[in-house]
Formats: C-alpha cells, structure tokens, sequence
C-alpha cells in the first residue's frame, strides 16, 4: 500500500510460516474437532432453548459476554505464539488483539457450526438464533449465523483457517499502531502464505478473493456488537461494571 | 499499562497447551 514490494520470501520459508501458524492454531483452538464430533453435534432441546429464552436481559448478556471472553482468551495465546507477534512493541500487540480478537472469535466459530442445522456450540450444546432472544439483539445474532455459514461454505481447512485468522489479526490498518510498517510486513508474509497453501491445495476458486471480502464483514459485525453493548449498558449500567469479566470490559468497555 | 492491565498480564504469562 506504500509503494513498497511484498517481501521476497521462498517457498520453504512460506511453509515454515504455515506450518508455525497451523500449530498455534491447533494448540489454542479451544475446542478440538474430535470432541466436537464425539458430542454428535447434541441440540438444545426446545424446553432447554425456553430456559435461555426466559433468561433476563442482562443475564443472557452476561453468560454470552463470559463465552466470548473464553474464547478470546485462546485467541490471545493463538497471537503469542506466531513467530513475530511477541517482537512487536507492547502497544502494537494490545492494539491488534483489542481491534481483531473478537474478529478471530468470529472467524473460529464456524469450526463449532452445524449449518444443516443452524446451530452453534454455545454452553455445552448446539444452539441455534432463537436460544438468543433474551439478549434483544435478533439482527446481530442473525448476522453472526449468516456469517458462520458462509465460512461454513467455503470448506476451510484448519490450516487455510488458521493462516486466514493470523491475516485478520495483524491488519495493518488498525489506528493507533506505532509500528504500521513491521505489522503490514507481518500481515503481507501472512498473506503470500495463505496464497501459497491455497494454491498447494489446488484452491483456485477464488477463495481469496472471497475471504478479502470477509474482512469487511467482520469489521461490521464487530461495529454492530459495540453499538449493541453501548445499547445495552445505557439500560443496565451497573451489570456490566459489576457482573462482566474484566478482559471483556477492557476490549470492549471503553 | 494501567489501562490494559489484564491483556498485558495475558501478554507476559507464559500459557501452555496443556493449561489451555
């Protein structure tokens, strides 16, 4: 974007960067296909779906809130141990985790998706939109389902997946960088290894292209979620000051 | 610092895959 030439990088070096990424991804993946196949994909039953429904606001608000900090927290160690990340200055690392976590979060739920159902692994078993009633926000909820489904579509392996959440995450053109160029060299490198597997993988459906145009619609998504919390904490102030985890509070709170 | 305590204290710990 700066005039400057992608880095020069071999092949051998785009698949250690593949090969470094996969594994973080794998080791902080949260929730391992095997067990998620060894639950057989289990739905809410409806009296279960009516438990969450009967839920108070801000209840329903607080146990989602508690499952994405979980799942944030693997992301974070997702981020430290991609070769590179832990070398940025501090703020560089806080900014990219602040502004791409829950992007990645988004990312990684269509491992934990059932699309023939419309159902997602929230609580211990699959849940589809209703579950999500009480929280007051259908369209959002609706939105994260489209989302989850159309990453469904595109078959992602976990190695395509993890090398396209290592791009998100270090996006260059988050504002407050310090160091803008080192991160932009990261998110090329991060880049020309997801092309490279993709190709190796003999995908030339113009998945790139389609995923470049996710990243628009994860920043949506994550701009919908702040304006609904913003919505949410003008009615029940206290509860997220008193009853949220606190790294949900310092992403999320400001 | 003082405003992103918990992600710097994330930051700095070192997380193994078994821990995870």
């Amino acid at each position: 974007s700066n005039g400057e030439t992608s880095p020069t990088v071999s092949m051998a070096e785009l698949d250690h960067l593949a090969h470094i990424i996969s594994k973080s991804h794998l080791e902080t993946c949260q929730h391992l296909r095997e067990e998620l196949q060894q639950m057989n994909w289990q739905n809410l039953l409806q009296d279960e779906v009516e438990s969450y429904q009967s839920k108070p606001r801000e209840v329903m608000w607080q146990l989602c809130a508690v499952k994405i900090t979980e799942a944030i927290q693997y992301v974070v160690e997702f981020a430290k141990r991609i070769d590179g990340f832990m070398d940025l200055c501090q703020n560089d690392q806080i900014v990219l985790l602040k502004a791409g976590s829950l992007e990645v979060v988004f990312i990684r739920m269509c491992r934990v998706f059932d699309s023939q159902n419309n159902t997602v692994y929230f609580d211990g078993k699959f849940a589809g939109p209703d579950a999500f009633k009480a929280l007051g926000c259908d369209d959002l909820i609706t939105s994260v389902f489209d989302f989850a489904k159309s990453m469904c579509l595109l078959h992602l392996t976990e190695e395509e997946l993890a090398l396209f959440s290592a791009f998100v995450l270090f996006s260059a053109d988050r504002s407050w960088l310090q160091e803008k160029l080192q991160v932009e060299k990261m998110q090329q490198r991060t880049h020309l290894a997801l092309q490279h597997i993709l190709q190796k993988n003999q995908r030339e459906d113009g998945v790139l292209n389609k995923l470049r145009c996710k990243v628009s619609a994860l920043r949506s998504l994550c701009n919908r979620h702040t304006e609904k919390l913003s919505a949410f904490r003008a009615i029940y102030p206290d509860v997220i000051r008193t009853h949220f985890p606190p790294l949900y509070k310092e992403l999320f709170g400001a | 610092k003082e405003k992103h305590k918990i992600l710097h204290q994330l930051l700095q710990n070192s997380t193994s895959p078994v821990d995870l």
